[in-house]
């Protein structure tokens, strides 16, 4: 079924292309992904997600949220997403665990999180990260998109200084990628997953990052997120480290995954997928495909514990 | 678009929190305009830093009067960029 359109999944794209293709599986599977328009960036780039859903209609099933791409430069991970995609449209029908999951619940991938900070580093500087939005009496532009989140906001792990990397913007959900996705999530009312999927370093997180305090399921966090681990590893034996944010990696406030834990959603994980440091945020495009294969078996442990620990 | 000519990537390994808050004052500094990729926070975890050319003989200088252990893991950060973009035009022809 890859064959029957030219995008190449082991290359790194442009927006357009990542939108295009976005909405030829949307074309090539009518009745399960649709390409729903989510809000749109600073610059007015629209964003969009692709649901996937055997339940029409039905709007407040219980969903799982993945997210790519919201620190920009960090490419694997939209490509990552764009690969997954596919292979939830296509496995579906195929794949008991994925044919189930979806039976169940429905699937919201965005593959794109930052879409002008994904312009950017294509067009002007390859190691951008944050959004592209504008701070009035500061030369320098953009917040971090993953401290921007009302979780402890402006708390450990973020800076007050615009120009900084990890600047958490004026107010919780100033950037508008942000709160486009908060509004739809909070709108929608019955997300039971979100994952966030980042590069750099390869880890499995869940909460917290803004403490050290230990998340009331932490332990179950911690078992599932080292069964993924695990699956992960099992393909070509890319060895994650597993465990809480702010021990893991570092304390940061206001991210992604402590607003959706904070917010009723137990399984909240961050994936950083693989990436030794050696290529920078540069992974080379051989390994797009094998990080996409082997971050899926670890997506599918996840999603298959959600099915089956509904709440 | 903005070019990278020059500019290194730092792995600086930390052994205890004393050696943690050596580094966090050289991050910190806003006129050396580093680029932090991997924070410092547990000894475990070497940190990597974005180093632009201009800054890296102070760097260097504050590393070694320091006793600060590091290694550099990108030699030059613009080649492997120029090879990126080599590899995506390719791509886009294919």
């Amino acid at each position: 079924e890859r064959s029957s359109n030219n995008f190449n999944y082991g290359a790194y794209h442009s927006l357009e292309a990542i939108y295009r293709e976005m909405d030829s599986i949307a074309g090539d599977f009518p009745e399960l992904a649709t390409r729903v328009k989510i809000g749109h960036s600073f610059e007015n780039r629209p964003m969009y997600v692709l649901k996937f859903s055997t339940a029409e209609g039905r709007r407040r099933r219980p969903a799982i949220w993945l997210n790519a791409g919201i620190h920009s430069r960090e490419w694997i991970s939209q490509a990552t997403a764009i690969w997954t995609a596919r292979k939830i449209a296509s496995d579906y029908g195929k794949d008991p665990a994925i044919t189930t999951i979806l039976e169940k619940m429905d699937i919201f991938l965005l593959p794109v999180a930052n879409p002008d900070g994904y312009v950017y580093t294509q067009t002007q500087n390859r190691l951008w990260r944050k959004t592209r939005s504008v701070n009035p009496g500061s030369p320098c532009i953009g917040a971090d998109p993953n401290r921007n989140w009302n979780a402890s906001f402006a708390g450990e792990g973020a800076s007050d200084n615009p120009c900084s990397e990890i600047y958490h913007g004026p107010h919780a959900n100033s950037e508008v990628e942000v709160k486009s996705v908060v509004d739809f999530i909070q709108e929608h009312g019955n997300f039971k997953c979100f994952i966030d999927l980042h590069s750099y370093s390869q880890l499995l997180m869940y909460p917290y990052g803004y403490t050290v305090k230990k998340a009331p399921d932490a332990d179950e966090l911690d078992e599932v997120a080292r069964r993924a681990a695990r699956a992960l590893a099992s393909l070509s034996g890319t060895t994650y480290q597993v465990g809480p944010t702010c021990t893991t990696v570092y304390p940061a406030s206001g991210s992604s995954v402590d607003w959706a834990y904070d917010h009723g959603i137990k399984y909240a994980f961050t994936f950083e997928l693989r990436d030794t440091g050696h290529y920078g945020f540069l992974l080379p495009a051989n390994q797009i495909i094998p990080t996409a294969e082997e971050t899926w078996l670890g997506l599918k442990t996840i999603m298959e514990h959600v099915r089956d620990n509904l709440y | 678009r903005e070019k990278f000519f020059g500019d290194q990537v730092f792995r600086i390994n930390v052994r205890n929190g004393d050696e943690i808050s050596k580094l966090s004052q050289l991050v910190n500094s806003d006129n050396l305009k580093l680029n932090v990729w991997k924070s410092p926070s547990t000894f475990s975890r070497p940190v990597d830093v974005l180093v632009p050319s201009v800054s890296l003989q102070p760097v260097k200088s504050f590393l070694k009067s320091q006793g600060l252990e590091y290694s550099v893991t990108i030699k030059d950060l613009q080649a492997l960029l120029d090879n990126e973009d080599e590899e995506m035009q390719h791509n886009e022809g294919q």
